[in-house]
């Protein structure tokens, strides 16, 4: 079972995990703003930068994250920031949000000028994420479990990085076991949701160009 | 690519937000 430590330590990730989100000012322009595909693109790119910076807020509260060298802080965050806010994104459209808040958010993914051949990857990447149907602690510690992969490009002190991630995958494992009692490999299905992130992080660079030309 | 520029320039920025707390 999982040590008062372990409880203490989760509990401030997934506190932070629950007090840092997207701000009301920027959710609600999704229903106001009007319909174009131009429209769409800057808010999708306004919400885009909310979330980077909800993110490191986030991050700040990871136990050890402010210990590190500050570039390899610059640099865990750059690398994982796209994940982080896939898996976000995705963990956010899984939750059914009030009174058709997700159909208008598809909607506006759909109708920005993103290119199909992105859009369908990134859609099973959503429904795979909604069929896990991850509890908080799952999803908060998955996050912060993205944000700590030391082989991201530019981070110097691996071992650094690994010291921290390591108690969190520790504690994830123990909380499958305990939410997902009868899928003994719930804790390999999570992560393997961290892989077919990369490939959608790869997926979005060349995304954002083609987006660009659009 | 700029969108990775601006995307270190805003990490920077937050993360500096905890020194002027």
């Amino acid at each position: 079972e999982i040590t008062k430590e372990q409880q203490a330590f989760m509990k401030v990730i997934v506190d932070s995990y629950n007090r840092h989100q997207i701000p009301q000012d920027v959710t609600k322009k999704l229903l106001q703003e009007q319909y174009s595909a131009e429209e769409n693109f800057i808010l999708l790119t306004e919400m885009a930068t909310s979330q980077v910076q909800v993110l490191v807020e986030f991050t700040k509260n990871i136990p050890g994250f402010l210990s590190l060298d500050h570039e390899d802080q610059i640099a865990l965050l750059k690398g994982s920031a796209v994940e982080a806010m896939f898996l976000r994104s995705a963990q956010v459209l899984s939750t059914k949000m009030p009174n058709g808040h997700t159909e208008v958010l598809e909607e506006r993914i759909r109708n920005s000028g993103i290119s199909e051949e992105f859009m369908t990857p990134m859609f099973n990447f959503y429904k795979s994420i909604g069929k896990l149907h991850m509890v908080q602690e799952e999803q908060a510690l998955l996050t912060a479990v993205t944000i700590l992969t030391p082989d991201r490009p530019f981070v110097k002190d691996h071992p650094a990085v690994e010291r921290l991630q390591e108690p969190m995958l520790e504690v994830l494992r123990k909380l499958c076991a305990l939410h997902h009692p009868r899928e003994p490999q719930y804790f390999a299905r999570l992560l393997g949701r961290l892989t077919e992130l990369r490939t959608l992080n790869h997926y979005h660079t060349e995304m954002l160009t083609s987006w660009r030309m659009n | 690519p700029a969108t990775n520029l601006g995307l270190e320039d805003i990490i920077r920025k937050a993360l500096m937000g905890n020194l002027e707390e």
